[in-house]
């Protein structure tokens, strides 16, 4: 996958960290300090489309130029979660109990084009 | 609307930076309290003492050890570690009692659990710790009811009793996951623990009750497993 620069417009990853303390919850939150909520974002055109990331190869190149050139019906593609992973989390809960707790797919790793 | 298309997977609005970080700050809060089933943020917690939470992770430790050391690569209940990459959320829940009415021989305690939590998990394992005093004379003998909200009225019902006899001052452990798995039914999941002696036996708990030796719970839970579409 590919993380987003200043002026990307392909599809790639943008980085986004919420501070709990930012936005007041490192009360009940124990741990982490703050989430990863990264997105994705970018063209996904055709001629990378159904490519994860950007393969940047040879065979991808001569690929690339024959699905541009096909013309294929343009089917959106979409620039989505390629992969992800859980976030630990260690909480008070209403009761003041502590509750630790793995949210699976809430951080997003990389991205690529439907 | 060129802007609009720079951003079309992220169904955030392509507008002045400030308002996307105010707009994505909320989607952060709005997801992690939909994963956590929380209608809201829980009001300001009273956190358990310094003591008591040093201990009780200690003991949690050494129950740990115990048992990889017993099944190594196995957990509670003979199935392998189970990842949340397998979809299903884990809970972990410590919850340290509530002082509850007492009389001359006998002393009740109060564990709460949340409806969150409650209303959409099953219990893999839950073990009550209570540390108890140095008996006066002799094997002192308890009584350990667990007592639950009776659903049809005001009333309590008993979900177990076991008796003990206690040599010792020092901590016990009870396995209540049966009790605390029919309590996740119920409207209000509070368990109430009733230590019992006879008549002209002292309370069973510490009387000075320092920090370190409160009675608390420790709870394993899994989401209930979604039923399963079967796509054809």
């Amino acid at each position: 996958g590919v993380d987003c620069g200043a002026d990307s417009r392909m599809c790639c990853r943008q980085e986004f960290f919420v501070d709990f303390k930012e936005i007041g919850w490192e009360d009940w939150i124990i741990h982490p300090e703050g989430y990863h909520m990264n997105y994705c974002a970018g063209l996904c055109p055709l001629h990378v489309a159904s490519i994860p990331g950007l393969a940047a190869s040879f065979h991808t190149a001569v690929l690339n130029r024959i699905k541009a050139a096909s013309a294929a019906a343009a089917v959106g593609s979409c620039c989505v979660p390629t992969q992800r992973r859980p976030l630990s989390l260690l909480y008070y809960d209403r009761d003041s109990n502590i509750v630790k707790t793995d949210i699976p797919d809430m951080i997003v790793d990389s991205c690529g084009c439907t | 609307a060129a802007e609009a298309a720079w951003c079309p997977a992220c169904g955030v609005a392509a507008s002045a930076p400030g308002t996307q970080r105010d707009a994505l700050l909320a989607l952060a809060k709005q997801s992690i309290l939909a994963k956590l089933r929380l209608p809201a943020r829980p009001k300001v917690p009273q956190p358990p003492s310094r003591g008591a939470l040093l201990t009780a992770l200690r003991m949690m430790r050494a129950q740990r050890w115990d048992t990889a050391a017993a099944f190594p690569g196995m957990l509670r209940d003979g199935r392998g570690p189970l990842r949340p990459e397998m979809g299903l959320q884990e809970y972990e829940i410590l919850s340290f009692a509530e002082s509850g009415s007492s009389t001359s021989h006998s002393v009740r305690l109060h564990f709460r659990f949340s409806q969150e939590v409650a209303g959409t998990t099953e219990i893999l394992q839950a073990t009550l710790y209570l540390f108890w005093a140095a008996p006066s004379r002799g094997a002192q003998p308890i009584t350990v009811r667990l007592l639950q909200p009776d659903p049809a009225g005001p009333n309590m019902t008993v979900a177990s009793e076991t008796q003990l006899e206690v040599q010792r001052s020092g901590w016990t452990t009870l396995d209540i996951g049966a009790a605390v798995q029919s309590l996740f039914g119920q409207e209000t999941p509070r368990l109430t623990v009733e230590l019992e002696v006879p008549e002209d036996w002292e309370s069973p708990l510490p009387s000075n009750h320092s920090d370190s030796h409160w009675p608390f719970v420790v709870a394993q839970a899994q989401a209930r497993t979604p039923h399963r579409v079967h796509r054809r």
